[in-house]
């Protein structure tokens, strides 16, 4: 895993909020609150996020925080008076103003005074360490991830995106040669169009996790194929 | 099974499709699957409408995931397959507008195939393409060359991502499957992806299964 670094080393690199990501968090909100009665729902706190476009589907990486009502009946409390403040990861895709709730990831967080009377949440992100990169590697990282942007003519709305998604691209170079460290076979790994994507989001746009969860239709077995 | 096979060079595989961001891979393995069958029986080579399993297969959950063996069904009972120029892709669901009249293709059952991978060659060889599922560990950077990675890297429990087995042989004497994928031919070798051939990688023998058209 990748060092842990203080949260806000990549919060910086996120969007500021907008009405889009807003009506995003929005959304994931109503999801998170359905079933509740009026007075036991969440409301939203400090919400950060980022978007992904591509073709008609937008993808939202939110990270908020949720204040629970204060619940006064102990037997039925789902969390410490000292823990009403949850800290999610949402991802929201919207295709064609279509909201669906891809991923939903929420627990308790901690949150203490600082010094400057402001309360302040102190948690962590695996991420790729803003000291561990030379100024050397970095300037190089910059320079390989420009032509990635113009192979696959990558645009990114805003300086603290394009920032965020170079993270990710380094990080994603070391996981690569990782790979082929491990590979038995000839294969070559690198930079593809999907190195801009952390893992997450890949296997959440891309992959199928149905194949391994539902057994689908029983098919009948094929007779071999007879010697010709 | 012949030493090596490749249905590309016998006309039997459409060009690489590409499925956007929607996780629609097992739509466009089964629609690779059919077109090689009606090929093998027909004589005609067409590209087949993924959208039309994306908007009418009610089983499977279109750009959230599906089975190939959930999708033979939907192509049965809805009555056939369009083209893929009569039903083109959108890479998101929409409302269903299959029309029995443009059905180009039918299908008369799906069947399973052996975990052998030798008798899956064979079958490959005699049959045509395979629908197969794999556990796509490593594939998010692959760009070249048959990828072999470790048993505990890739499990074959961990099934992730549909794609069509088009081929197999060997190169410098590494045995691989030639494997067609729906990410468009700027990933990959113009799209495919080489897997080592002959000890179940990324479970690659688990989930085999093809249309059957008479």
């Amino acid at each position: 895993p990748a060092p842990a670094q203080p949260r806000a080393v990549v919060a910086r690199a996120w969007r500021p909020l907008d009405p889009e990501l807003l009506g995003a968090a929005r959304f994931a909100l109503k999801m998170y609150n359905q079933g509740r009665a009026a007075g036991a729902q969440a409301v939203l706190g400090a919400v950060q996020g980022r978007v992904r476009r591509e073709g008609q589907g937008s993808l939202y990486t939110l990270e908020a925080t949720l204040e629970e009502p204060q619940c006064h009946e102990p037997t039925v409390c789902q969390l410490p008076v000292s823990r009403k403040t949850l800290l999610c990861s949402f991802q929201v895709l919207d295709e064609l103003g279509k909201h669906m709730l891809l991923r939903r990831d929420c627990g308790p967080v901690e949150t203490r005074v600082t010094d400057d009377g402001n309360e302040t949440l102190k948690y962590v992100l695996p991420g790729l360490g803003r000291n561990s990169l030379s100024q050397d590697f970095s300037v190089k990282m910059a320079s390989i991830f420009q032509k990635f942007m113009h192979t696959y003519n990558r645009t990114y709305e805003s300086k603290e995106e394009a920032e965020w998604r170079l993270s990710v691209f380094a990080s994603n170079l070391m996981r690569a040669q990782k790979i082929q460290a491990l590979d038995r076979g000839t294969a070559q790994y690198g930079i593809t169009k999907f190195s801009d994507l952390t893992e997450e989001e890949f296997r959440t746009i891309y992959l199928n996790p149905l194949l391994q969860s539902e057994p689908g239709q029983k098919m009948h077995m094929a007779k071999s194929v007879e010697d010709p | 099974a012949p030493p090596e096979w490749d249905w590309r060079s016998k006309g039997a595989v459409t060009k690489v499709k590409d499925q956007g961001m929607c996780g629609s891979c097992w739509a466009f393995s089964v629609t690779g699957n059919v077109e090689g069958q009606w090929f093998l029986k027909r004589g005609t080579l067409l590209s087949l409408s993924e959208q039309e399993l994306l908007d009418c297969d009610k089983v499977d959950k279109a750009c959230l995931g599906g089975l190939p063996s959930n999708a033979y069904s939907a192509i049965k009972n809805l009555g056939g397959l369009e083209t893929e120029d009569d039903y083109s892709y959108q890479g998101h669901m929409q409302a269903c507008s299959f029309s029995a009249q443009k059905a180009r293709v039918y299908i008369n059952d799906s069947v399973e195939l052996s975990r052998n991978e030798q008798r899956l060659a064979a079958w490959l060889a005699k049959r045509g393409p395979i629908s197969v599922a794999i556990n796509a560990f490593g594939m998010q950077f692959y760009r070249r060359g048959i990828a072999h990675p470790l048993r505990p890297l890739c499990s074959p429990w961990l099934i992730d991502h549909a794609v069509l087995l088009v081929g197999y042989g060997n190169r410098s004497a590494t045995p691989f499957w030639a494997i067609k994928n729906s990410w468009g031919t700027d990933w990959g070798e113009e799209g495919y992806y080489y897997l080592y051939r002959g000890s179940g990688v990324c479970g690659v023998n688990t989930m085999a299964s093809s249309a059957v058209v008479n």
